[in-house]
């Protein structure tokens, strides 16, 4: 049974790209067939797989708005067994075209329906905002949404709102949303702010977050200049010991 | 001659927040009378100046949507000459119900045009997207737009969509619309990342980047945790040295 999760926050900047695109290696290192699906415009994670990210080419706005098939745009990536849908900047013209048409926050949903088969895991990497392109990717996620949180103050300050368009969407589009878990990211250990942080967040969400926690690690936001995913890049960087780990917890969570 | 400055760049979390409630601090404390506008509905400017967020309270929601008069929502900060106008989570919703309403994209721009002999300076903090929120924020912007740019390579990428908006903008709806300048943030002087995205920050925009480098500390991050800016929570800080001279050089641009 196919695994669809969301990487969503609203909060800018806390690793959501980062997390899925590295989750989504190592899940396909371990021998899963995994789909990587960019529903932000900034196509961070197009970028980040290595992918060219071209304003003519086909992109998941062909699909949303064009009512393209998904498998006509989906790209292989470097890796085996890891594919990716990737993004354009004509999304972020999307939510306005979106808004009038039918079964508007089904759509993505709907175009995953017939690729489904072909992947064991599909990660849907959102843009910073609670917008339509969120709620699709929410209510398409059926095994629920994965939240980075980074070990920032301000990053706390948001986790309300969104666990309120997760009530939302759970109550008027996808019954099946739950929280999968929170990921604590850009731990950086040489502060107390860190851990302050990830002690509020283990407070207020017993159970739910992720045992681990990804450390900050310049190699992981080198590796995006490459077009490399961290196992790529720098397998031995604590960085892509922490992301191998989360994608070994996300193995066992079923 | 009050100046008025859009914070924005929708690549999320690059020191948007941070860079406004900061030089805001640092002009207010240079003796000028500032008002800090946060067009987020995430309320980080809000939080970070000490205010508390409240739904029930006024805020930017009952100006833009309810037509409420602008002083109606200003609250003083803690810094003498230094004040808010208050976001909320009312204000997500106002994206779909700012479309259909006339000069949707002026709504800002003429709330502002009463209070504006009150202030020098009047800083907009934006969401991370370029919609509504953010437009509304570029129309009102007569002396132009400070883009901080994340010393990463993901936040390269976006600066030419960022273009292209602020073009389409100046063309429709704000002719005076220019880049007042790029503030080149959390610059870690332990990688070579930092630098080379400075390098190249600079080559690609020659002669608009701000001389004043904004270093990663700590401080800056936790200084929000108090509703402080970082003049009052730790002055003699590297951040709070480089937000210093930023707010200088904006003294010196005019
Ligand atoms: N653990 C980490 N250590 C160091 N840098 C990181 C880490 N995780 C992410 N980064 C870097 O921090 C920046 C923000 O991360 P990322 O782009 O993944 O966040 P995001 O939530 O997807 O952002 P957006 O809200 O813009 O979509 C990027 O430049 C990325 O390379
Ligand atoms: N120079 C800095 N050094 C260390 N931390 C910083 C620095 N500037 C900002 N931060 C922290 O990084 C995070 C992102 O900064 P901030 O919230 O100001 O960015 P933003 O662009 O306003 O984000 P968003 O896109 O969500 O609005 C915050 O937790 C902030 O406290
Ligand atoms: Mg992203
Ligand atoms: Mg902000």
């Amino acid at each position: 049974m196919t695994r669809v999760y969301a990487l969503a926050n609203q909060k800018g900047g806390v690793g959501k790209t980062t997390t899925a695109v590295n989750v989504a290696a190592y899940l396909a290192a371990a021998g899963r067939r995994v789909l990587v699906v960019d529903s932000d415009p900034q196509a961070n994670a197009t970028t980040s797989m290595g992918v060219t990210v071209n304003s003519g080419a086909p992109s998941l706005y062909d699909v949303l708005i064009g009512g393209a098939p998904l498998e006509s745009i989906i790209v292989a990536s470097k890796r085996p067994r890891l594919d990716l849908a990737p993004s354009a900047p004509a999304l972020a013209g999307a939510e306005v075209e979106m808004v009038g048409l039918r079964g508007r926050e089904h759509l993505l949903q709907r175009a995953l329906g017939p690729v489904l088969p072909r992947y064991d895991f599909v990660l849907l990497d959102c843009p910073p905002s609670l917008n339509l392109l969120t709620v699709n990717a929410l209510t398409a996620a059926r095994d629920g949404v994965i939240i980075p949180v980074q070990c920032e103050y301000l990053a706390l300050e948001g986790l309300s709102r969104l666990l309120e368009t997760i009530r939302l969407v759970q109550a008027r589009l996808n019954p099946s949303l739950r929280i999968a878990g929170l990921v604590m990211t850009m731990y950086d250990a040489r502060t107390n702010l860190s851990q302050q942080v990830v002690d509020e967040v283990r407070r207020h969400f017993p159970g739910e977050v992720f045992n681990t926690i990804i450390p900050r690690s310049v190699r992981l936001s080198e590796a995006p200049s490459y077009g490399e995913c961290i196992l790529n890049y720098a397998p031995y960087s604590s960085g892509a010991t922490a992301y191998q780990a989360l994608a070994e917890e996300i193995l066992k969570k079923n």
